[in-house]
């Protein structure tokens, strides 16, 4: 459409036989203000397929016994369009019945950016064919999540298992104590002060003109290791360390030199001066953010 | 935050690829004008307002 030479090309529905589940969470008061969300994970009960069904579908499509499984975020906007976003998908195989599990952290990260976080979490799950064309089988017709057990042998709901870390003892304790010692090897991560002498630099002599020096700050000591290893999620997941996860710009005044004749100028150095430090996984990705 | 990093950003900020060579007399005889010193100090006090996130 924003194209000068457009033609509109026509298209038909192949498939329109997903089925949907729409899966509503109350999340107030779940997560902590201190506390740091490590994996969230949805459990749904697979019902086990029938098996003159089973019999069947293995009689006209032998090669094929899997369906996609896909979770996505629903967010509903402030104008009331819906907007979804992939967070995990997956085979599931018809013949499997019990509960399943899919990684939804990623949505519980993106519902903590929302402006109104009182609103449910609101996660969409289709059930779709693994492959489309003439050939592609009727399995994901097999596959049903329930909410109750087999032979109605108790409650199967949808749950949602947060794993979160205390940060007050898992996270960093802010600036550290000037009046205490130097930092030793057990010191919880802390922001010390750290005082960077421009004036002293023979480089910036004549050069720098503002400012003579600045507290950049450094992150210091380490950060307390929970007991059991987050292998489940990412394997390559190192230990936490302390790390500056709040930086901000440094404004300098230089003197620039243009056509023999000296003139000041500024400029802005970023990530130059730590405000916050925080014990973080090593190697964990960066959440990702919510577009507006 | 080292000494090198604090020249390497400085560098790269202006595109210099070594430190400029200025004497005392550019120096002596230089003077701030007000305009400039008005943006060095707005980009201070934003830089106090607006953190980066990240690693």
């Amino acid at each position: 459409r924003f194209s000068q030479h457009f033609r509109e090309v026509a298209g038909r529905f192949l498939v329109s036989e997903a089925s949907t589940y729409l899966l509503v969470f109350g999340m107030e008061q779940r997560l902590a203000p201190h506390s740091e969300l490590v994996q969230a994970v949805l459990r749904l009960f697979q019902e086990p397929a029938a098996k003159a069904a089973l019999r069947k579908h293995e009689r006209l499509s032998p090669r094929s016994a899997r369906a996609r499984v896909t979770v996505e975020w629903l967010h509903v906007r402030d104008d009331g369009a819906n907007r979804t976003s992939l967070i995990d998908s997956r085979l599931v195989s018809i013949h499997d019945s019990g509960w399943k599990a899919f990684d939804v952290t990623e949505a519980i990260n993106f519902w903590q950016q929302l402006s109104r976080p009182q609103q449910p979490l609101l996660l969409q799950v289709s059930v779709q064919r693994e492959h489309l064309g003439p050939l592609a089988s009727s399995a994901h017709k097999l596959v049903r999540f329930t909410s109750q057990g087999a032979g109605g042998t108790g409650p199967a709901e949808p749950q949602l298992e947060l794993h979160t870390l205390d940060l007050r003892d898992y996270g960093a304790q802010g600036n550290c104590d000037t009046e205490a010692p130097p930092v030793l090897e057990g010191t919880r991560c802390c922001r010390q002060e750290m005082y960077i002498d421009l004036q002293g630099m023979k480089w910036a002599e004549n050069w720098v003109l503002e400012p003579p020096g600045f507290l950049a700050y450094e992150c210091v000591g380490s950060c307390r290791q929970p007991p059991e290893p987050q292998t489940l999620r990412w394997p390559f997941l190192g230990p936490r360390q302390c790390i500056a996860s709040e930086t901000t710009s440094l404004p300098m005044i230089v003197s620039i030199k243009e056509g023999g004749r000296a003139r000041p100028q500024v400029v802005s150095l970023p990530n130059m001066r730590v405000q916050k430090c925080s014990c973080a996984w090593d190697g964990a990705p960066v959440p990702r953010k919510l577009k507006p | 935050l080292t000494e090198e990093q604090i020249l390497g950003s400085l560098l790269q900020q202006l595109h210099l690829s070594e430190v400029p060579v200025l004497d005392k007399a550019d120096r002596a005889q230089l003077v701030t004008p007000a305009h400039v010193r008005a943006q060095y100090v707005a980009l201070l006090q934003r830089s106090h307002g607006a953190h980066s996130r990240g690693k």
